[in-house]
């Protein structure tokens, strides 16, 4: 692998664009975050607001921790709850123009990383898989 | 990088070993699996029998999806259901002796691969974090 090469790669091109990136509104309900995550299938999503604006991280295991009563999962909470709330407001987050060595640090400590704009707009995501997935590429050539 | 240094790398030096990782059993209902998976923090663990062999895969999606109703979410379904039930039983394994590249390739499509020895005991797994992070120290030299 020549590392000069593979640190070239161009994260817009390899990212997954916001318009196929699964998210939650800031004022969802739990019970609401909860069906969109659970359909979406992913573990972890982005909390955005109606200007596509980036706040944070919604994950289920965050969901099931704020509903974990001493005696059992007090479900009924989950209608009383916003997002807002619970999400994790430090998420991994880069602008689109960083270098891919600023992404592949990121990505060790997180699944995902989030890419903006100079306004903030949120435009994607980059995934570890996709990462992975060109370093095979890289070491078979 | 030097890509055979990084393919020499041994798995059982990187991996986590099972001690230290969380699981559940084939029996468990699906109450105490999701309070295992809450309380551990991880998205997904491994499903094992009390002789410690590897069954599936357990994540809170897979949970929340089998008690999604058409109006709401059937929670008190929890305690009917039993974690073999609705576990992935395709797991991604290795044996602890495979070579790196073929833990590579699966984890381009896995969070982690499970390593299991000559008699299919589980020993533990090995993530894409510590692959990642392996990575960037090899690519920073
Ligand atoms: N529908 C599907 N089809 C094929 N493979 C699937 C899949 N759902 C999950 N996977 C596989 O499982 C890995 C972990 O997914 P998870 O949902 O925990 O963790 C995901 C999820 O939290 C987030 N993510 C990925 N794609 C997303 C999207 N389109 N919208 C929102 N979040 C996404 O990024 C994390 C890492 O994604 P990554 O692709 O590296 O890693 C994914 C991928 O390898
Ligand atoms: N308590 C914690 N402390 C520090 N960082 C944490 C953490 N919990 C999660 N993370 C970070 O979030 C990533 C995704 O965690 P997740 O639980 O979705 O996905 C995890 C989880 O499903 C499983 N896993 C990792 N360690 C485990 C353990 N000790 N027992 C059971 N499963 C484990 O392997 C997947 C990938 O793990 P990986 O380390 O590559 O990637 C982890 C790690 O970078």
């Amino acid at each position: 692998l020549h590392s000069e090469e593979f640190l070239q790669l161009s994260i817009p091109d390899l990212m997954i664009p916001s318009e196929r990136v699964a998210h939650v509104q800031l004022g969802n309900n739990l019970e609401h975050a909860l069906l969109v995550l659970t359909k979406s299938g992913y573990t972890a999503i982005p909390v955005l607001d109606p200007f596509y604006k980036l706040h944070g991280l919604l994950s289920t295991p965050m969901i099931m921790d704020s509903i974990l009563g001493i005696e059992r999962i007090e479900f009924e909470k989950l209608e009383e709850k916003r997002v807002e709330e619970i999400m994790n407001a430090s998420v991994p987050r880069l602008n689109i123009n960083a270098d891919f060595k600023a992404c592949l640090e990121l990505l060790i400590d997180h699944p995902f990383v989030c890419m903006e704009n100079d306004e903030g707009v949120f435009e994607g995501i980059l995934t570890r898989r996709t990462v992975l997935n060109q370093l095979e590429k890289h070491i078979s050539k």
